[in-house]
């Protein structure tokens, strides 16, 4: 494996944002980019990664492999890179190690690190392809302060789609709160737009403990999506440039 | 009060 990225802040960002949720990982790596899927300890959520081979330049991957590393060792690391350096993964077949080198763009400082890879036995699983009764596309930064404003009252939000909007409900000891967003389109700011699709009403009920947690992705990308049907796990995702994409399921809270 | 599911009972094994 060798692999090259312009700028090492997108690696810091994305092993930030999923380092406090999944510990010990496969770094699954083919011609077609370097993929991550780990479940948390208590296996209520699932992180998905993908860094499609597009978002390198150059991108080589002669035979498939797993690199399992510890995200507090790569962090630990990956302290040593600026954003704006130009970060490059090397592994060879069958490795014991995988090679990091950070190079400054304006001066000529090269750093260079290896990390001790571990066996990680981790059961993969088969995601569905599914069609979601409602798909919310908002500010990243929106969807982070609702989350954070209610967790302040409840351990749960309850999130409910209707051709009305989304509406975010959390009920707790001291009171209640909600959040209603209704589809919005900024002319000045496409970005801060909510888009919201929908092919059936939505009610489910979600910890807001992971939501919050998610929300440690958000400085990857301006925009979240929510997808959402009834009984199905949430899919909370953070496009990337390139295809590439960092995605959270979250199992639901079901019945009484 | 509602329980938390798992991810697994709705993703199966690849």
């Amino acid at each position: 494996l060798e692999a090259r990225l312009e700028q090492a802040a997108m690696l810091k960002r994305v092993v930030d944002a999923i380092k406090d949720l999944v510990q010990d990982c496969n770094f699954d790596c083919n011609d077609s980019g370097i993929a991550l899927q780990a479940m948390d300890n208590s296996h209520v959520a699932l992180v998905s990664m993908m860094l499609k081979s597009e978002s390198f330049s150059p991108f080589r991957c002669d035979r498939n492999i797993a690199l399992g590393i510890n995200l507090t060792s790569l962090t630990k690391v990956l302290r040593a890179a600026q954003g704006d350096d130009i970060l490059t993964l090397k592994a060879e077949d069958a490795p014991d190690v995988v090679n990091l080198t950070f190079e400054s763009p304006e001066s000529d400082r090269l750093s260079e690190y290896d990390i001790k890879l571990m066996d990680i036995d981790q059961e993969h699983l088969g995601i569905p392809d599914t069609e979601y009764a409602a798909t919310i596309t908002l500010p990243s930064s929106e969807f982070s302060r609702i989350t954070r404003d209610l967790s302040a009252l409840s351990e749960s939000v309850a999130i409910e789609c209707t051709k009305e909007g989304v509406k975010f409900t959390c009920t707790g000891d001291i009171g209640n709160g909600s959040v209603s967003l209704r589809q919005h389109t900024n002319v000045e700011n496409d970005a801060k737009s909510v888009d919201i699709s929908l092919t059936e009403p939505v009610a489910l009920t979600f910890s807001l403990k992971y939501l919050v947690n998610f929300c440690k992705a958000a400085g990857l990308s301006d925009r979240v999506r929510l997808c959402l049907s009834n009984e199905v796990p949430l899919l909370v995702e953070y496009g990337l440039s390139n295809n590439s994409y960092l995605r959270f399921y979250l199992a639901p809270k079901i019945g009484d | 009060r509602p329980s938390q599911q798992t991810i697994g009972k709705f993703f199966g094994n690849s």
